[in-house]
């Protein structure tokens, strides 16, 4: 499959941080996800869909974020690191 | 870690419709059914009771939008994000349901493309008893649609979705003493419309167990808010200010005092309060407090709230004159003072203080004339407004005089089922109902 291109991977990332597999992005610093971070909520929502967890955003995976579905996050939002 | 979660700390929940979808081809009483449904299903496995209420008070509204909605999870348009619901808790959304008015909703459709409503429905209802999403592919809780799950009449949960909602709020409990094991359920259901093929040719004739007016002896009479109800079983009849029977036929305890238990079989007495016009119902050692037609939360309670001993009453009225309140049970009454909240002293004694009336009562209540009736087996008594004694001539048939049936009297084998009155009625009734004149008379007020 193509490289996914920059603006795919930021639909992904919009979608891995609005069902809570990611932290929300920081509009302040526009946080970027290290490749490690986002290749773990890859495998984790693949995980939660029952997909092969690679870790990788296949088809498969990229077809599956399609899927009509409930808005509420599949994650709990993470509990905020005590400083 | 996930969070505790959240669960509603009371038994009876109220739901609303508050907006239907717009352009779609169901219509407002096959949404209603649908979200009576889908409730039904968490409803029935948990001791949850669910029942729809008209006003803006209900713990579970649900509304059809589209796109940004003033929550945080804005639609996007048709797919997508379908619909969300809010877990219980302390905020005002709690147990609210949105759904994505951009999608195409469909009940018993073949269309791929449509939304299943009633599936999507159970899911959303899922969050709102306090559910999230799971990644068991057989849970219905799985956050993505994977199309209808078949009839709403027959749709049983996943296991794994039981087990998290006994989890939750525990299994419902089995069923009561006083329910006969082996009765059919009549359900309580909103009529979803038949599929197409399957319309069926008969009109919908009420089921055998309805029992008949003319030859009932009623449980429980009650003026209510000005209109006379008459209980029997799992029915009651009911007649307006005029004292003109509504309609001939009974109409369903549970359809219309929402959130008494499935299972009641009757129940022995009901009156209205002169001070705060609730409406309080007795069956055995239990009492359920309804505001307007619904029951309020913390009910069913014991009859020792009253100082009543255990085995309940017969019957329990409201004396106009007093804001006392008279309740009977075999030979022994009762006088309590509904604004202390307490019996009067010298209670129970014998015999009450209106000569002529029978010992033992199946019911009592004030009519809107001022006098006092007393009701056992087929007979009524009435104690005119002022007075102490029981009025000359009586007692009178009820069936004849209340729910417009043939005088027993004048016709002896026709005061049972087949007594309706007609051509026979009495003359001079001057209070008769249009029923006899070939047609129905039925109000709704709700």
């Amino acid at each position: 499959a193509p490289a996914p291109r920059a603006e795919d991977l930021s639909l992904e990332v919009e979608w891995l941080s609005k069902f809570g597999y990611l932290p929300p992005a920081d509009p302040a610093t526009g946080q970027l996800q290290t490749q490690e971070e986002l290749s773990k909520a890859v495998a984790a929502m693949q995980r939660f869909a029952g997909l092969e967890a690679t870790g990788v955003l296949d088809v498969a995976t990229r077809a599956r974020m399609r899927t009509p579905r409930c808005s509420l996050p599949d994650l709990p939002a993470p509990a905020r690191r005590r400083r | 870690q996930a969070p505790a979660p959240t669960k509603w700390s009371k038994r009876n929940l109220s739901w609303r419709v508050r907006t239907f979808p717009r352009d779609s081809p169901l219509g407002r009483d096959t949404v209603r059914a649908l979200m009576h449904y889908a409730l039904k299903v968490w409803g029935d496995i948990t001791p949850l009771n669910f029942h729809e209420v008209a006003g803006s008070a209900a713990d579970i509204q649900i509304d059809f939008s589209t796109a940004d909605h003033n929550d945080r999870y804005p639609f996007d348009g048709p797919g997508g994000t379908v619909a969300h619901a809010f877990l219980p808790g302390d905020h005002h959304t709690a147990g609210d349901a949105h759904f994505d008015d951009d999608e195409a909703w469909t009940f018993r459709s073949s269309d791929a493309h449509g939304m299943d409503l009633f599936a999507v429905a159970v899911h959303e209802f899922g969050h709102a008893i306090g559910l999230s999403h799971v990644a068991a592919t057989q849970s219905i809780m799985q956050p993505y649609y994977q199309g209808p799950v078949g009839d709403p009449l027959h749709y049983g949960l996943p296991y794994a979705d039981r087990v998290r909602a006994w989890q939750l709020y525990g299994v419902r409990e089995s069923v009561s003493p006083t329910a006969q094991l082996d009765t059919a359920e009549p359900e309580e259901t909103p009529l979803l419309p038949e599929p197409p093929d399957h319309r069926p040719s008969t009109p919908h004739v009420p089921g055998k167990d309805v029992p008949h007016r003319c030859s009932a002896h009623f449980d429980a009479v009650a003026q209510i808010r000005g209109e006379a109800f008459f209980f029997k079983g799992r029915y009651f009849w009911r007649l307006n200010r005029d004292r003109h029977l509504v309609s001939l036929q009974p109409a369903q305890m549970h359809r219309f005092w929402r959130g008494l238990p499935p299972h009641l079989d009757g129940v022995d007495a009901v009156y209205e309060r002169t001070i705060d016009h609730k409406i309080v119902f007795f069956r055995g050692d239990r009492y359920w407090v309804f505001q307007d037609t619904h029951v309020e939360e913390g009910f069913p309670r014991p009859v020792s709230d009253f100082g009543l001993p255990p085995g309940g009453v017969d019957a329990a009225f409201s004396w106009a004159h007093s804001d006392k309140t008279y309740f009977f049970k075999d030979q022994l009454y009762w006088r309590y003072n509904e604004l202390t909240r307490r019996m009067d002293p010298g209670h129970p004694a014998r015999s009450p203080p209106w000569r002529g009336v029978p010992s033992t009562l199946d019911d009592a209540m004030r009519w809107s004339d001022g006098a006092a009736y007393f009701f056992r087996g087929r007979e009524y008594w009435k104690v005119p407004d002022s007075e102490l004694a029981v009025a000359p001539g009586y007692p009178q048939s009820t069936a004849r005089d209340w729910l417009v049936c043939r005088d027993p009297q004048a016709d002896p084998e026709g005061g049972g089922a087949e007594g309706e009155a007609g051509a026979h009625a009495p003359p001079g009734q001057h209070d008769r109902s249009h029923a006899e004149d070939g047609y129905q008379v039925c109000a709704c007020s709700s």
